[in-house]
């Protein structure tokens, strides 16, 4: 089935709760 | 419309029924975000977890939050009460859930809780139980399948080192208590379905 957690708009949550993280630190 | 949002991550099961689905569901998304911040702090603070490439981190949360929130919050569903209780604190009876519709999720949420309850885990022992329901190797999409298994395997290690000191006369802890990341994926897969008919018919 499709994707439940972009439908949620979690995956944009996920992404900004993280991007303190990701600013800092190369991928 | 839909009347009714039988999730506990909702302040009320209640729905208005003059708002439209997309106010709806954002509404939902406002009541259920703090508590998916916390799971990502969480993980955050799981060493080694920041290690691994932005890319994986964004996929075992995307795939595994709902199990995380689910272990997390099991203490809302109570069996022997036969309730919910939802964000607003307000306890819903199983019976009149049932009403608004909630089925099989429901009933299998009531036996996962009581199970994972009668495990009679440490705070400790949640805790590294619920980083290793997150870093999980098979989740869909993950690009460096040897990094995320070889932090699994370490947290893996961890939990059964941590529960056989704690439970030495309960060997059969570890085991059950792994047998409850599978009926986490069971529950995640009855609760995805939930969610894609609610985008559908909100």
């Amino acid at each position: 089935f499709a994707d439940p957690a972009s439908n949620l708009g979690l995956e944009d949550i996920i992404r900004k709760a993280l991007m303190g993280n990701f600013d800092d630190k190369p991928d | 419309k839909r009347m009714y949002l039988v999730c506990p991550m909702s302040v009320s099961p209640y729905m208005d029924p003059n708002k439209s689905g997309p106010q709806i569901w954002e509404e939902f998304s406002t009541s259920f975000t703090p508590a998916v911040k916390e799971v990502v702090e969480f993980a955050k603070r799981i060493p080694g977890f920041r290690d691994l490439s932005q890319y994986d981190q964004v996929n075992l949360l995307k795939a595994g939050t709902f199990e995380v929130l689910m272990v997390r919050f099991a203490s809302l569903f109570d069996a022997k009460e036969r309730t919910v209780t939802f964000l607003s604190g307000r306890k819903y009876n199983v019976d009149e859930l049932r009403f608004m519709g909630a089925g099989e999720l429901l009933n299998s949420v009531f036996e996962f809780s009581e199970k994972l309850k009668a495990l009679h885990l440490s705070e400790e022992e949640m805790s590294l139980f619920t980083a290793v329901v997150l870093v999980s190797a098979d989740r869909s999409g993950i690009e460096n399948v040897n990094s995320v298994e070889a932090l699994q395997e370490t947290l893996i290690r961890a939990l059964r080192t941590l529960i056989m000191k704690n439970h030495p006369n309960e060997a059969s802890t570890f085991t059950r208590l792994l047998l409850k990341l599978a009926d986490l994926r069971s529950l995640n897969n009855m609760h995805s379905e939930e969610l894609l008919a609610f985008k559908i018919h909100p």
